[in-house]
């Protein structure tokens, strides 16, 4: 572990916090993408089956709940508690063109073919592109409520940190893991135009609102 | 292709 890894992982938990605090304290999730919440379900379920059978540490273990339930406690209060808030109408990408080509991806390129491994790269390609759903609501409606904005500089905050820490472990450990730091690229690159936004209006506390 | 190791990371 190192302190990079750390503050990505806190930055993750603060995020995926922030989110469940602004459906719940707002009683809507409007504005929130339930299509990329079903596709982060998707990645921690894929990602954390080795849940029960292999032991990291503590803290990786503890990490892993957490992440696991609150992705799926998000999932229920968008489809199910305040489904009558769920904005379906600007929710509206299509899953199922990020959903194959990962597939296909991750049996052209994986470090093995075990069924563990192969579902390990599956979540890898899908969380890169798990958030394009929740940015493309963004750009239909032209803005978002300040707390999503947060939400998803802390989201994008998480994994660049994560592109930090494959730096620092290469240089004091000599590992490198290919296929996690390309997509942990790729995935930082897309919130690329989101930061220049964040940075230049919600920190100088104006509404976040794409130029028109 | 790489050698397996332990997912260590979340």
């Amino acid at each position: 572990m190192n302190i990079f890894r750390l503050l990505g992982d806190i930055c993750h938990l603060v995020a995926i916090i922030v989110l469940l605090l602004k459906i719940w304290k707002t009683r809507s999730c409007a504005g929130i993408s339930g299509k990329s919440q079903i596709l982060f379900a998707l990645v921690y379920t894929t990602r954390y089956v080795d849940l029960f059978f292999t032991y990291v540490s503590l803290y990786n273990s503890v990490m892993k709940v957490i992440f696991l339930a609150s992705s799926y406690a998000t999932l229920y209060l968008i489809y199910v508690k305040f489904k009558a808030t769920y904005d379906f109408n600007h929710d509206t990408f299509r899953i199922e063109f990020l959903l194959i080509p990962c597939v296909i991806l991750s049996l052209l390129i994986t470090h093995d073919y075990s069924p563990v491994e192969l579902l390990w790269t599956f979540s890898i390609y899908l969380e890169a592109v798990a958030i394009l759903p929740q940015l493309f609501m963004v750009s239909k409606t032209g803005e978002a409520e300040t707390i999503t904005s947060h939400y998803l500089f802390a989201l994008g905050a998480y994994r660049a940190l994560y592109i930090v820490n494959w730096i620092y472990r290469y240089y004091t450990e000599s590992f490198i893991d290919g296929i996690a730091v390309v997509a942990g690229i790729i995935q930082t690159i897309l919130y690329a135009d989101f930061f220049y936004l964040y940075i230049t209006k919600v920190l100088k506390g104006k509404d976040f609102k794409l130029p028109a | 292709l790489k050698p397996k190791f332990i997912k260590d990371e979340l």
